[in-house]
């Protein structure tokens, strides 16, 4: 919240939309309005009158430069939009950066997710230091529901919860590196990166950052499924395949690559495969391990066919490990596998555990 | 040494940063071409926010953060 908990003394408050921005219809301004407003109204008792003429207690309006607040936004990118918490005068109005390109995708700068961040400001809502949630300050895209616990939370501490408490499938909070639980989803080395999928969002392992950096999945690939099961780099051909579900994407470096998704079932996997729990790419023998629940099968990745006598027993194949594994990746001649939260390094010219570690001690935990 | 023009480029972008989203006051920071304790304090309390690793330095998460899209509410402080 801001300094003295500001907030709307009645629940009834009104809005007028001054401006329009040309890069949106008009209906489409208004619709993503309306939904951000309803975003908060949904889980508080506000509501939202829209005025058309004269002041309203939110007056929402688009601009560049010095816009009239002494406030000034800088041309394209940095700064989006910024609003005033609730009050008198220009309390509660909020402001876009006409100098950005608005959509209602992915393509730019979606104006629905930022006007509900901006409208949480102009209900007294102040910046969040979760990067799930939609207070977080800095802009990432994202589908579904915007407000995360941690907003919901926040704006019921001001006004209360709905009293006609529609359901709400709040986005959870972000997961936390250094949980000493925490597990993974997928991992794959990307062109000298190690990268780790885990919920909604990845961390990024740079050999030259000494911090991982955790960004939401739709944030960087918008059509990429916000659960990822699994993951794996082919360096020689330059494409790290992304699981989830039955389906499977093909990123170069960070691009998706075109003709994707494709059916897990092309690599010759059987139809009763309905997910792959992990994936690793042997560099020295050119073979893929898929991990599907306590069994694992290789793929040939240069006849582009699975290997047969498979499926063969995780438990029997690598002694000492778990008999089901949520990620993998393979560095100079050795596996490491994540369950739970226990990470196996496992030897494969000798076959055998050599350390047994926390799941996070990647992230320098 | 002098600063090259790349590393006075990041200075200057912190700085208006800092200025803009964590209070810092307005002035030179860095006369000698190190940061100030103001500047590096105000750093500190913007990797703390951002849960990055406290330096008080300018390394490479930070200034990339400080380059992305955000809005344009401050961060911490009073709201004026």
């Amino acid at each position: 919240h801001f300094p003295r908990h500001l907030k709307w003394p009645n629940t009834d408050v009104t809005f007028r939309i001054v401006n329009y921005t040309p890069d949106l219809k008009k209906s489409d301004v208004d619709r993503a309005i309306r939904n951000a407003l309803n975003a908060w109204s949904d889980v508080t008792p506000l509501t939202f009158k829209k005025l058309y003429k004269g002041n309203a207690d939110i007056m929402i309006s688009f601009g560049s430069k010095e816009h009239g607040d002494y406030n000034p936004f800088d041309g394209p990118n940095g700064l989006l939009a910024h609003a005033y918490p609730p009050g008198e005068g220009i309390g509660g109005d909020t402001h876009f950066d006409e100098d950005e390109d608005w959509t209602k995708d992915s393509s730019a700068y979606n104006l629905f997710i930022v006007a509900a961040h901006e409208l949480g400001h102009a209900l007294g809502m102040s910046h969040s230091t979760d990067p799930g949630a939609l207070m977080y300050p800095v802009y990432s895209y994202s589908t579904g529901y915007p407000l995360a616990e941690d907003d919901i939370e926040g704006i019921q501490a001001l006004y209360g919860p709905n009293p006609n408490s529609r359901k709400v499938k709040p986005r959870p909070d972000a997961p936390t590196k250094c949980d000493p639980m925490l597990s993974f989803d997928a991992a794959t080395e990307l062109r000298g990166e190690t990268v780790i999928f885990k919920d909604r969002f990845y961390w990024r392992l740079h050999p030259q950052m000494p911090e991982p950096e955790q960004t939401l999945i739709k944030s960087t690939w918008p059509s990429i499924p916000n659960k990822v099961d699994a993951a794996y780099e082919n360096p020689e051909k330059d494409l790290v395949i992304i699981f989830s579900g039955i389906r499977m994407w093909a990123l170069n470096g960070y691009n998706l690559v075109d003709g994707y998704p494709k059916y897990i079932h092309k690599l010759g996997l059987p139809k009763t495969i309905r997910k792959v729990d992990a994936a690793v790419h042997i560099g020295d023998t050119g073979k893929t391990l898929l991990f599907t629940d306590e069994e694992y099968w290789s793929y040939d990745e240069a006849s582009g066919t699975m290997d047969t006598g498979y499926p063969r027993s995780i438990e029997d194949d690598f002694p000492g490990m778990s008999d089901e594994v949520d990620a993998a990746v393979y560095h100079y001649g050795y596996l490491y596998f994540f369950h739970d939260h226990v990470q196996y390094e496992y030897s494969y010219t000798s076959k055998k555990v050599i350390r047994i570690m926390r799941t996070n001690a990647i992230l320098n935990c | 040494a002098p600063l090259s023009s790349e590393d006075k480029d990041d200075l200057l972008l912190a700085e208006k940063y800092l200025r803009r989203f964590y209070g810092l006051p307005a002035g030179l920071q860095g006369r000698q071409g190190q940061p100030s304790d103001a500047l590096k304090a105000k750093i500190k309390e913007m990797q703390r926010f951002f849960n990055l690793k406290v330096t008080g330095n300018l390394d490479e998460n930070t200034l990339e953060l400080m380059k992305e899209p955000r809005c344009g509410v401050p961060d911490i402080g009073e709201y004026n």
